[in-house]
């Protein structure tokens, strides 16, 4: 493991962990969107149907429990915790499952390494992640007062991303084969998603005034 | 191969 990865899944836990402070201690999840949280827990529920019969490391074993028991958790707050529900901007978070679900499910059935039942879903959750974020975009763009945590929370999921484009880049020139076309092309597309909040981001905390995206 | 190399990621 280099570097580049470490620093990207610290990143990706961090983004969970500021999310679960909002939930937890703040009991609001104000600005998050519960149909991207969904969408997490089922690509982590879809990626890791091998987490009992495929061990890799312990790293990997235990970051995948902490990946799926903390999104089925986050999901479950916003649910049923009847706090943290009351402050869930439902009327604004109105983007429809089925655009981004049933293409990438369309998508993971042609395009995969093997026609498989359990390639085929971690194919799909490779697709899935690429667009889950699309939600919670949606939903930013219309919040008029965008709170830092939720903030913090966007930019620190686009950081991983990133990272983890680095980490193949740099897995690229130091391990002789290494090419993966679904892998590479799916994180692509999902860092790129996160340019223009990224523009906006860095903007709002170089000139110290609140984080507002453009309708 | 790849596909179960590309499994050493989350």
């Amino acid at each position: 493991m280099n570097v580049f990865r470490l620093a990207g899944d610290m990143t990706h836990l961090s983004s969970i962990l500021v999310l679960l402070l909002k939930i937890h201690t703040i009991k609001s999840c104000a600005g998050i969107s519960l149909k991207t949280q969904e969408l997490y827990a089922l690509v982590f529920i879809t990626r890791y149907l091998d987490i009992f019969d495929r061990f890799t490391s312990i790293y990997n074993f235990l970051m995948k429990l902490i990946f799926l028991g903390s999104s089925l958790s986050i999901v479950w707050y916003m649910r049923r915790h009847k706090a943290v529900h009351r402050s869930y901007d439902k009327d604004q978070d109105t983007f429809r499952y089925q655009f981004i679900v049933l293409p990438c499910l369309l998508l993971a059935l042609v395009i995969n390494h093997k026609l498989t039942f359990k390639e085929v879903m971690w194919t799909f959750s490779l697709y899935l992640e690429a667009v889950a974020i699309l939600p919670q975009l949606v939903l930013l763009q219309r919040t008029r007062n965008i709170d830092n945590l939720t903030g913090q929370y966007v930019f620190l999921l686009g950081a991983y991303r990133a990272l983890y484009l680095l980490n193949w880049v740099y897995r690229y020139f130091t391990e002789p084969g290494f090419v993966r076309w679904i892998t590479w092309i799916a994180g692509l597309v999902q860092t790129l998603l996160y340019a223009d909040f990224f523009y906006y981001y860095i903007l709002s905390w170089k000139n110290n005034v609140k984080l507002e995206l453009p309708a | 191969k790849q596909d179960s190399e590309a499994k050493d990621e989350l």
